[in-house]
């Protein structure tokens, strides 16, 4: 079936901050295309799928989502943090 | 590691604890925090001192939500834990959220202090996440048996990257031999099991997995799945029923399911049925028909009836004897698709599991698609 509209939005807010904390993603708040801005998040997700070895599709799927919500450590996985 | 490799100058390093988690005794929570600075010294030149009072380099602590960095905690689950790589000031510090239960046992209801600061304190002295499934420095949290814990390879060269050790203090068994080519035509195993589904090589401490669910040989050492076995295993074979694989190593041996090394092990193979006069086993394979196990000692076999769990009566016998073409010892034995494969040195004897007669010889690297 597909996902609940109320729970994509969750699921959305959550990889988004996941991508912010891990994978140095900031949203283009003053972008007036929105569609610029999934672009640039879909580049962080095929980042993290490739980092953990997950297929490599850009998208918010299941398995991606899972490994986002694995407990972890808090250092970013790629790129520096001050 | 970070960008532009941060290191400490110097080989004396000083931590300090400072203050402890009400989940667990203040003794225990300094025994995993030691252990973990420990792993870490046993592959460096570095040595850790602690220290009650004033500036530590590696401050400890543990802390829930905002805690005066620019990374809050987040609550039970989520991130877990954080540090900082070696500098001045908050360099080097390690912060752990009060907000999980820490514990000292390996559980599914909380997180292991023991493996979360050996983590951290890697970034503590430099090292960044690594990709390497299994690693230490592998970001995501893996419940794991902690008895007789050994770095895994990857974070190992990894740190030896930033601490050079002399060649008189480096352990001879963290050199260990290079790992063979797939299609290299002297490639020999020490010991071969299948694991749900999917096909184990073993060699030295390397591990060749073929698995059906992808395409390519993957590349691994014993450590990145069992990181307290010990490696150069004699034998494995999996009981497919029961999930569980048995590894042999001199005179003891280890049941493991996944990832879990079963509780009570090693045990010595004598529990098995064999004399005293036996001091290894070659090789062993598990017939998933009969539920027999076959062992292999020398140029005799045993049987094993897995439902008893006993040795048959009227054995040892001579492997010639009930093996056609097996005139030789047996180094490595797998069953897989209606064949036992007896591997010996880099040949191995395909052979039917009914008539155990003799249907071809091939490499022993011919899983590999040489």
């Amino acid at each position: 079936f597909p996902v609940a509209p109320e729970k994509e939005k969750e699921d959305m807010q959550f990889a988004q901050k996941y991508l912010e904390n891990f994978y140095d993603f900031k949203e283009e708040k003053h972008s007036l295309f929105k569609s610029k801005n999934l672009d640039h998040m879909a580049d962080k997700i095929r980042e993290m799928q490739s980092f953990f070895g997950l297929e490599v599709t850009g998208e918010l799927n299941r398995k991606t989502m899972d490994m986002m919500k694995q407990p972890r450590c808090g250092i970013p996985d790629v790129h520096s943090y001050s | 590691t970070f960008p532009r490799n941060p290191r400490w100058k110097k080989e004396d390093i000083t931590y300090r604890i400072l203050n402890y988690t009400p989940d667990m005794l203040q003794a225990d929570v300094d025994e995993a925090i030691a252990k973990a600075f420990d792993l870490w010294s046993s592959v460096t030149p570095l040595r850790f001192t602690r220290i009650y009072s004033g500036d530590a380099d590696i401050m400890i602590s543990f802390a829930a939500g905002f805690h005066g960095d620019f990374y809050s905690f987040d609550g039970p689950g989520g991130t877990l834990a954080h540090a900082y790589p070696p500098s001045n000031g908050i360099g080097g510090d390690a912060h752990f959220d009060e907000d999980e239960n820490w514990t000292k046992f390996t559980t599914y209801n909380g997180y292991n202090l023991f493996l979360v600061a050996a983590h951290e304190l890697g970034h503590s002295l430099g090292l960044g996440h690594s990709n390497v499934f299994g690693a230490l420095m592998y970001p995501i949290y893996m419940a794991k048996d902690t008895r007789n814990f050994r770095l895994p390879q990857d974070d190992i060269d990894g740190i030896q990257a930033l601490y050079e050790m002399s060649p008189r203090e480096e352990p001879t068994e963290m050199t260990p031999s290079k790992r063979p080519a797939d299609c290299d035509p002297h490639l020999a195993f020490d010991a071969i099991t299948t694991l749900r589904g999917e096909i184990l090589f073993f060699k030295d401490s390397y591990v060749w997995r073929k698995s059906p669910y992808f395409s390519e040989i993957e590349h691994d050492t014993i450590s990145t799945f069992w990181p307290s076995l010990a490696a150069g295993f004699d034998a494995a074979y999996e009981v497919d029923k029961k999930d569980r694989v048995i590894f042999f190593k001199d005179n003891e041996y280890w049941a493991v399911s996944g990832y879990n090394i079963e509780a009570g092990f090693p045990k010595p193979i004598q529990n098995l049925g064999f004399p005293r006069s036996v001091r290894k086993i070659d090789a062993a394979v598990h017939d998933q028909n009969t539920k027999k196990t076959y062992f292999f000692v020398g140029n005799k076999y045993w049987s094993f009836d897995e439902n008893t769990q006993s040795m048959e009566k009227g054995y040892p016998r001579k492997i010639a004897a009930d093996f056609q073409g097996i005139g030789h010892t047996v180094d490595a034995a797998l069953q897989k698709n209606g064949h036992f494969y007896f591997f010996h040195g880099s040949n191995q004897y395909e052979l039917d599991v009914k008539t155990k007669k003799l249907v071809r010889v091939m490499k022993s690297n011919s899983w590999f698609d040489c």
